[in-house]
């Protein structure tokens, strides 16, 4: 996967 | 003068947001009719109390915050921080990993959701309808997480009713186990609407050969690979061939053959970053 993706935190949101 | 006062003035507004009683951000949006994005204080079922980040914005709001997959080493192999697969290491007799996908055990900071790992009392505790999904780069302060995020989504089907709510009892449905099953018995993929970047942006934020096995435009949960490993999330993207999923979903169990154990199990397999091959 990119860079960018491998760097990024994944966050999860309910509604 | 005028803009110390204003800073208090904007830490009492702050400091009020403890008055509000509610089991979620669109509950505070709803009752108190509060559309600012930020940190607020929710209780669960049993009063418990706790600190998360709300997005009062996107799409109508009330979107709680309740969970954060950080990769602090891509090249640890379920070695700490591992907390979405495993911190045991790459163990065939743990097949559940530390198995936070589905218990009630909590780590980290709303603060530092981008700085390491995020489980907050909401990931079981909401009935939710709908889920959001933020990519934000690592280290990123809160105030700013909406613009740096490289990848926004939601999905606005519902789907969440039909399998009791939250993350939580989905995962109980599918349960985020090695040799659970194979690749065709995967976990729902839901349709998303996408808040910042589209199908083809997703498209290129993963390797050229995982670009054949996927379809943008979904997350998918509970997906499992050609070697029986289970991973819990794939963002953004619904698993069509292949099954080579290690390359592009998230989180997992406690055992992948051979060793391509961890949060973003395989991500890095070949020439990490240069959008070649599996990587």
């Amino acid at each position: 996967a990119s860079k960018e993706m491998t760097e990024a935190a994944v966050l999860l949101f309910y509604r | 003068k005028k803009k110390l006062i204003t800073n208090f003035e904007h830490l009492e507004r702050l400091s009020n947001r403890s008055r509000y009683v509610a089991r979620s951000c669109k509950e505070i949006r709803d009752r108190y009719n509060e559309q600012e994005d930020g940190l607020y204080y929710l209780t669960t079922a049993n009063g418990m109390v706790y600190q998360t980040f709300c997005d009062m914005t996107t799409a109508g709001g009330g979107w709680t915050l309740v969970a954060s997959v950080h990769e602090n080493s891509i090249n640890g192999r379920c070695t700490v921080g591992d907390r979405w697969s495993s911190q045991q290491g790459n163990n065939l007799n743990l097949p559940d990993g530390d198995g936070n996908w589905s218990n009630r055990n909590t780590f980290g900071t709303a603060e530092g959701a981008t700085s390491d790992d995020f489980k907050n009392p909401g990931y079981y505790d909401i009935k939710a309808e709908d889920m959001s999904v933020w990519h934000v780069p690592n280290n990123f302060p809160l105030d700013h997480w909406n613009l740096a995020a490289i990848l926004r989504y939601h999905t606005n089907n519902r789907f969440l009713r039909l399998y009791g709510g939250n993350l939580f009892q989905l995962f109980k449905h599918y349960p985020v186990r090695y040799n659970i099953g194979s690749c065709s018995n995967r976990g729902p993929a839901v349709p998303i609407v996408y808040d910042h970047g589209d199908r083809e942006t997703t498209r290129m934020f993963y390797g050229l050969k995982p670009r054949k096995e996927f379809e943008p435009g979904f997350i998918t949960f509970r997906a499992i690979n050609n070697e029986r490993a289970a991973m819990a999330i794939c963002s953004g993207v619904k698993p069509i061939a292949g099954c080579n999923t290690e390359h592009y979903c998230i989180g997992g169990g406690g055992y992948f053959y051979p060793d391509q154990c961890g949060d973003f199990p395989s991500f890095d397999y070949d020439s990490l970053g240069m959008g070649q091959g599996w990587s």
